[in-house]
């Protein structure tokens, strides 16, 4: 990032990459786009993820008994 | 907080439920 100010956005690109490079958590995911990252709200936050992985659709797998999903390229 | 996270993550997977 650039700067003190750097803003982090939840956008479909950015769950993508992440989910491109390893498999991940919702509470991963959400970690990457906390709120006083992005700015949104904890409710805006959860709507607009779900809605991003319902586009993506990503792969899922259980890894130490959690549910993982990622994305091949 | 950490259990702030946790509401958010079964809030997001209680969303998807309905999908998966």
């Amino acid at each position: 990032g650039q700067g003190s100010g750097c803003d982090i956005q939840l956008t479909e690109d950015a769950v993508r990459r992440y989910l491109t490079r390893k498999p991940m958590t919702t509470k991963d995911l959400l970690k990457k786009f906390q709120t006083k990252k992005t700015g949104l709200s904890s409710e805006q936050t959860v709507n607009v993820l779900a809605q991003i992985l319902k586009k993506l659709n990503p792969e899922r797998k259980m890894i130490n008994e959690k549910m993982h999903f990622f994305l091949k390229e | 907080s950490s259990s702030e996270a946790d509401e958010m993550a079964a809030a997001l997977e209680a969303e998807l439920n309905d999908f998966i």
